[in-house]
């Protein structure tokens, strides 16, 4: 692939990017040559079609797990924002990502104890695996996003505690003690039919995600009470919201080949105008264009 | 030059209409045409979830002998002509071929279950040309 300065491409999971095993189903014609650089690794499940011929698609693709379905509903909704009927990207100044990945807790970590003493204390431990962000993929912003039904009366307002611990292995000790840290925020927001709120946490993981790592493992406790703290300092009785464990949203800038780079296309347009150039070759144009001196004219003038 | 003039035979009227014919352009020149798709004839509409249908077009058509600016080729596309015409019949014709595409937004299921909204560079070709 001719390399447009955005360095090699390595691995891009979803359409363009295949898993490596992948690669070893495909037709020998298909594959990449011995000892190429991991950029050609990626080799789409759009060639795996064209490789198997005969067979039906999609019969070859192996089972995907099911998306939670608030999470699809979230992500459908962000597609409508981003993108039009037909695919093509919406021109927005601050969608600056070309990529955004949501992740569901692993289902085996998702716990919920309640610290009676405290009144209502949701808590929640959750283990998050990013094993499908490339290296390629550089983090712009990521945010918890709950989900929750509530009966609440649509005006009022809610003023919530977050605490929120990121429980790490610190290998370099024997004793493997678990580090964590942690960060207590208050959120204050309307409920306004609102079902999502997001909870941006990207300062605090940002130093994990750069470092590739692969499992993010935090508990978050999370205390909602209605009321504005603003208006009666004391604040109702907790309310009892039946809160859905959050999904892990990532914006990404994906820097492989393969990805959009708004910035890019701006820059290619602006040097090269969609107006096509003039040609002077002695036969471009049989008629003899009498424009053709004042064209050459124009462009010596252009040049200089 | 009475002599010269006396010896050559009274050519025809030249017929310019006859010289440009060669260089018309052909009935089904180069250009883009329309494709549609839906992911579920590929069967994939099971992990892509959005868009539901996809237009990638596609060039087709001959390519004029004299190409010029109307396709924005560059010289070497006439030089290619003119190898086949006039020279070794065995070296192409020059080729219909998309110039310009666009982007697409896809949604999909990941095998992890996760999902990625992604923007993907040069999916629908927007432009041909002859090269």
């Amino acid at each position: 692939p001719h390399s447009r300065g955005r360095g090699v491409s390595d691995r891009t999971p979803g359409l363009l990017g295949a898993p490596e095993d992948a690669v070893s189903g495909l037709n020998p014609l298909l594959r990449p040559p011995k000892g190429v650089r991991r950029g050609y690794a990626l080799l789409p499940p759009l060639l795996k079609v064209l490789s198997d011929r005969g067979r039906q698609t999609g019969e070859s693709e192996a089972p995907r797990l099911q998306p939670d379905s608030r999470a699809l509903r979230y992500m459908k909704r962000l597609y409508k924002m981003s993108a039009t009927k037909e695919g093509i990207p919406k021109a927005h100044k601050s969608h600056l990502y070309n990529t955004v990945r949501l992740f569901t807790p692993c289902s085996e970590c998702k716990h919920r104890h309640r610290d009676l003493t405290k009144g209502d204390v949701h808590s929640v431990d959750l283990l998050f695996n990013l094993d499908r962000v490339t290296a390629l993929e550089h983090l712009l912003k990521s945010v918890l996003l709950y989900s929750f039904d509530t009966s609440l009366p649509i005006s009022s307002s809610l003023t919530c505690m977050c605490h929120l611990s990121v429980k790490e292995r610190d290998f370099s000790s024997q004793v493997c003690p678990s580090l964590s840290h942690s960060i207590a925020f208050s959120l204050h927001f309307e409920v306004r039919k609102r079902k999502w709120v997001e909870i941006d946490v990207t300062s605090f993981l940002r130093p994990l995600i750069a470092t590739n790592r692969r499992n993010i493992h935090m508990a978050v406790n999370f205390t909602c009470l209605m009321g504005d703290p603003q208006q009666n300092t004391k604040l109702e009785n907790p309310i009892n919201m039946a809160l859905v464990p959050p999904s892990l949203l990532l914006y990404l800038n994906d820097t492989s080949e393969q990805a959009y780079h708004r910035w890019h296309s701006l820059r290619h347009r602006r040097k090269n105008p969609v107006r096509p150039r003039q040609r002077s070759s002695p036969l471009a144009d049989p008629t003899g264009d009498r424009g053709e001196e004042n064209s050459q004219g124009k462009r010596a003038s252009r040049r200089r | 030059r009475d002599e010269s003039l006396r010896e050559a035979p009274a050519t025809p009227p030249y017929n310019l209409s006859e010289y440009f014919k060669q260089f018309l352009f052909p009935q089904n020149e180069c250009e883009l045409h329309n494709f549609r798709l839906s992911f579920s004839q590929l069967k994939w509409d099971k992990w892509i979830i959005a868009p539901h249908r996809y237009s990638p077009q596609y060039c087709k058509g001959d390519c004029p002998r004299v190409v010029g600016h109307r396709y924005g080729s560059p010289v070497h596309t006439m030089v290619q002509n003119i190898i086949y015409e006039k020279l070794d019949s065995s070296v192409p014709k020059p080729s219909c071929v998309p110039a310009e595409y666009s982007p697409l937004s896809v949604l999909t299921i990941e095998p992890d279950g996760s999902i990625v909204y992604k923007e993907y560079e040069d999916m629908i070709a927007t432009k041909c040309t002859c090269r």
